[in-house]
């Protein structure tokens, strides 16, 4: 008896957990669609540069590259490997099939 | 009992893609915040400054940002039609998305990290479609669930 | 495991999550201290 309790119990408890994960792609659906809405409103979905600038006020003292790309371009980076002089070289591809990419080398003197 | 014991192993992976789809949900909530945030704040910059921001002072979303030290020698290749870039660093870098920029600069209200005033809160709310809004200010099962703190 | 041993990390924008940006940043670090 114990063992069919445990049995329906079980079952119940997954058919709450599908429900649940239902709720959640829809859920999802909605926020990625409110999210294009909002980044199709092309007027205003642009971010304010001084801003970015501002990372670097906030004591980042680098070398920061802004890379603007359309929607679905491919960055690849491969794992890390030795050149032939002794040191590392670290990679980044940039591959669009939509549109031009544009790189800002923001704050370089 | 032995089919119990396949039903404990679905119930445990439907419980692990529950929390996935969680996380998720909860950072796609703080990119549309933060999206609305900025369009919101443009439009008042707009509207005080009468007029669009100058060309070259903003950058269109999307966008990541790769950071390296300032000693790093960066050997760039670019295909004419810019669709390819092959970037060399001899230095290590990092990279980072727009949603973590804004999150940076404060665009989702510091929601991610629990420091969010009741002002702020409101504002938050008014900007996540209504059957969401649950997650932000609704009843803390639905908080905890997006372990939005 | 995957067939072939995997060369390199990748994004999509607009397409992958923040944390594969992580796993990349992950991977550097771990480059440099290798």
């Amino acid at each position: 008896k114990e063992v069919v309790d445990r049995l329906r119990y079980l079952e119940a408890e997954i058919e709450d957990l599908e429900l649940k994960e239902k709720e959640l792609d829809q859920q999802k659906l909605w926020l990625q669609q409110s999210i294009k809405n909002v980044m199709d409103d092309s007027t205003n979905h642009q971010y304010p540069f001084k801003h970015i600038k501002g990372l670097c006020n906030h004591g980042v003292r680098d070398t920061l590259l802004a890379i603007q790309a359309p929607c679905g371009t491919q960055l690849e980076v491969p794992i890390p490997e030795m050149g032939q002089n002794g040191q590392k070289k670290y990679q980044i591809n940039l591959k669009s099939s939509s549109g031009p990419i544009h790189v800002l080398l923001i704050n370089k003197e | 009992a032995q089919e119990c014991q396949n039903l404990e192993i679905e119930k445990q992976r439907r419980i692990e893609r529950i929390k996935q789809k969680r996380a998720q949900l909860q950072e796609l909530l703080l990119q549309q915040i933060a999206f609305k945030n900025l369009v919101q704040r443009n439009q008042q910059n707009e509207q005080q400054n009468q007029g669009p921001p100058a060309l070259n002072s903003t950058i269109q979303l999307p966008f990541l940002i790769v950071n390296t030290s300032k000693k790093t020698v960066i050997d760039c290749s670019i295909s004419s039609d810019k669709f390819e870039y092959l970037f060399n660093f001899d230095n290590t870098f990092e990279i980072h998305d727009d949603s973590e920029v804004l999150k940076r600069m404060g665009m989702s209200f510091g929601l991610e990290a629990g420091k969010c005033s009741a002002e702020d809160l409101r504002t938050a709310k008014s900007l996540v479609p209504k059957a969401l809004e649950g997650y932000i200010t609704g009843n803390r099962g639905q908080k905890e669930s997006l372990n939005l703190p | 495991a995957c067939l072939t041993p995997r060369t390199a990390l990748l994004y999509k924008f607009n397409g992958s999550p923040s944390k594969s940006l992580k796993d990349i940043n992950n991977m550097i670090k771990q480059g440099e201290q290798r």
